[in-house]
């Protein structure tokens, strides 16, 4: 197995598939089980009895279970260890891949994700998302932000203000997650600050699920006229690079880590560059 | 026109640019206005901190310039100068450290705003990033170095590039590859 860690966090990765196997959070010696892959739904194209397909408003799957994107031989992890970085380097496809890093006197590890051009010559509209699987006992309950503001308690199957009907196991219990999310048991927490608006659940205990990219074939009939595919510049489909820094923390100290650190990734400095060497005095 | 970033930003704020639910080239027409606006105030940003680096040197200071695509190893500066300076404003009202990854070509000697030498990692750049640039950029390598930037000001690293024979600041990481 192959670990690397910082003075905070010590991450743990399957020799043989390179998939992450355990966080641990030095200070107080907890550690949790964690595996993280990435998934993806079929997008629906409508049934016999409910036409709605998935599209630019609608999220709606073929089936409640997501495909995996690992196929459960190997990620082909290559590991980095520098003085200012460590990084393993995953391949999940041809059109998916991630960086994990962890830096010196940081609290977060960075999951750092390449997604697409997403294969669309079949037909098939696909949606994929990063998950996380812990052995937290998190009660069906897992918490998303509003706006980056005020964290709201969210339960599955459940709406605190009116009667939840079930009309899509998957997509039903589906939130925003403007700038984090996390889930947590009675000690430990986990939480995933995202760099763009995403959207996001845990539909089992212990799991957390953020949607990173769509690519629909079908219009959802909402008024957009078209599917939710974007070809780009090549006609191939977009890329999409994005980050998540992921705090592996006690409950108590939680806050006070998503707070500080939201607020840097938010706000972070903006680089410029001048073919220009200044006076040091 | 340094008000047309606001006028770009105040259109996308219609339920669709929101929601990410518009036709295709209504997107790329709000992306289109977003990036006018922002290249005029990257130009205003770059005037302002030029200005305030004028005060600082006894050397006139060029107007620095933004790199929008370092997410993936791509800017025109770094790759191919063998001596630039590196501008990080920070917004927050508190002193930030954080970590910078520049798209390089050769080695370099990063020097921090108080002059000392800092510590510096050259590392190659991954297949995975060279595939997302397609066409754009040239860089082989990175340079990730740690910054230090005060509370709504800005500190200036300077990278030279290193001859023969002189003395490496930029540690070159180990690399293992894992046996599946």
């Amino acid at each position: 197995d192959e670990v690397i860690e910082n003075q905070f966090l010590s991450l743990t990765f399957d020799g043989s598939t390179g998939l992450l196997k355990s966080m641990t959070d030095k200070r107080t010696k907890s550690s949790i089980a964690v595996s993280q892959s990435f998934h993806w739904y079929e997008s629906s194209t409508g049934t016999f009895l409910f036409s709605q397909a998935s599209g630019a408003y609608i999220f709606r799957p073929t089936h409640p279970t997501p495909k995996p994107l690992f196929d459960g031989t190997s990620v082909g992890m290559t590991v980095i260890k520098g003085p200012v970085v460590t990084e393993v380097r995953q391949q999940f496809q041809p059109w998916l891949s991630q960086v994990i890093r962890l830096y010196p006197n940081k609290e977060f590890a960075e999951f750092e994700w390449t997604v697409g051009p997403i294969p669309y010559k079949d037909g098939i509209g696909r949606e994929i998302i990063t998950r996380f699987d812990t052995d937290l006992k998190t009660n069906s309950t897992f918490y998303t932000d509003a706006n980056g503001r005020q964290m709201l308690k969210r339960i599955l199957n459940h709406r605190a203000d009116w009667v939840y009907v079930n009309s899509d196991p998957t997509s039903g219990n589906y939130y925003p997650i403007n700038s984090r999310a996390y889930i947590k048991d009675d000690t430990k927490q986990l939480t995933v600050l995202t760099d763009r608006s995403l959207g996001g659940s845990s539909l089992k205990d212990g799991s957390l699920e953020i949607m990173v990219q769509r690519r629909t074939q079908h219009d959802d009939s909402r008024g957009v006229g078209e599917p939710l595919n974007e070809t780009g510049q090549f006609g191939d489909g977009i890329i999409v690079r994005g980050k998540h820094s992921v705090l592996f923390t006690s409950v108590a100290t939680a806050a006070a880590a998503h707070r500080t650190l939201g607020e840097e990734i938010f706000m972070a400095p903006s680089l410029s560059f001048s073919k220009w060497q200044p006076d040091w005095a | 026109n340094s008000d047309y970033l606001k006028k770009a930003e105040a259109v996308a704020q219609h339920h669709d640019a929101v929601s990410g639910t518009s036709k295709q080239h209504v997107a790329d027409d709000y992306a289109e206005r977003l990036y006018i606006g922002r290249t005029q105030c990257k130009s205003l940003i770059g005037s302002v901190l030029g200005n305030l680096m004028e005060k600082n040197s006894s050397v006139p200071a060029p107007t620095p310039e933004f790199c929008d695509y370092l997410n993936v190893s791509v800017c025109p500066i770094t790759e191919n100068s063998p001596e630039f300076t590196v501008t990080a404003y920070n917004p927050l009202a508190r002193a930030v450290t954080t970590i910078v990854r520049i798209p390089v070509n050769f080695n370099y000697a990063v020097t921090g705003p108080s002059g000392k030498p800092v510590t510096s990692q050259l590392q190659d750049v991954s297949m995975g990033t060279k595939e997302v640039r397609r066409s754009h950029g040239n860089a082989s390598k990175e340079l990730i170095f740690p910054i230090t930037v005060p509370q709504l000001g800005f500190s200036n690293y300077v990278l030279k590039v290193l001859q023969k024979g002189e003395a490496k600041t930029s540690i070159l990481p180990k690399v293992y590859k894992p046996q599946s």
